[in-house]
């Protein structure tokens, strides 16, 4: 575990604390693509297949433990709580995000570095969760005015794997038995670059104090 | 397959 590591989840749990509390508190998801929140269920289900076989440390089961339990807590607001649900807009939300998984999935079988359950399951993960933003960035170029906390959920649901990508660089300079992984880092390299237009408005209109507007 | 088995991230 490196700092940059504990920063990347930190700003992952972050965002994932942001959303909960967007939509515990004010009671309201507008803004929000469920789909890119189904998204993220399926990639932590298929990528923490293993969090009761295969016990690394007491920090990764517990923050997965979160992942999971956040990320579904997530979908049951936005899906069945009765206030919360009706703040959601289908209409806008129209990215067919069901293209996005069977591409991942047939990449997942294709490209992998064992040919097992799990570990295609792992990869699939890793590359559905570099596209899983796309139905919430669609959303947001459609949606005019973009509310603090769900630029700030966008905001640092995108930094989280770009402090992985320093942490991937660090860890290979300084860990001798650390040994490439192209699968992981080519994605998370993806991932992050898809952000890459919305962190330049979000830092602008955090800069300028204007609220945030994606060009259409 | 060590780095298999070292899926230590999230």
């Amino acid at each position: 575990m490196n700092i940059f590591r504990l920063a990347g989840d930190m700003t992952h749990l972050m965002s994932v604390l942001v959303l909960l509390l967007k939509i515990h508190t004010i009671k309201s998801c507008a803004g929000i693509s469920l789909k890119t929140q189904e998204l993220y269920a399926l990639v932590f289900a298929a990528r923490y297949l293993d969090i009761f076989t295969h016990y690394y440390s007491l920090y990764n089961t517990v923050m997965k433990l979160i992942f999971l339990g956040s990320s579904f807590s997530i979908l049951w607001y936005m899906k069945r709580h009765k206030v919360v649900r009706r703040s959601y807009d289908k209409d806008q939300d129209t990215f067919r995000h069901h293209f996005l998984v069977l591409p991942c999935l047939v990449l997942a079988l294709l490209i992998n570095e064992k040919f097992t359950f799990k570990e295609v399951m792992w990869t699939f993960s890793i590359y559905l969760e570099a596209v899983a933003i796309l139905p919430q960035l669609v959303l947001l170029q459609r949606t005019r005015n973009v509310d603090n906390l769900t630029g700030q959920y966008v905001f640092l649901l995108g930094a989280y794997r770009g402090l992985y990508i320093i942490n991937w660089i660090y860890r290979y300079f300084a860990e001798p038995t650390y040994s490439t992984h192209w699968i992981t880092w080519i994605s998370g390299l993806l991932q992050t670059l898809l952000y890459a237009d919305f962190f330049y408005y979000y830092i602008n209109s955090v800069k300028n104090n204007v609220r945030l507007q994606l060009p259409a | 397959d060590s780095k298999v088995e070292k899926h230590d991230e999230l």
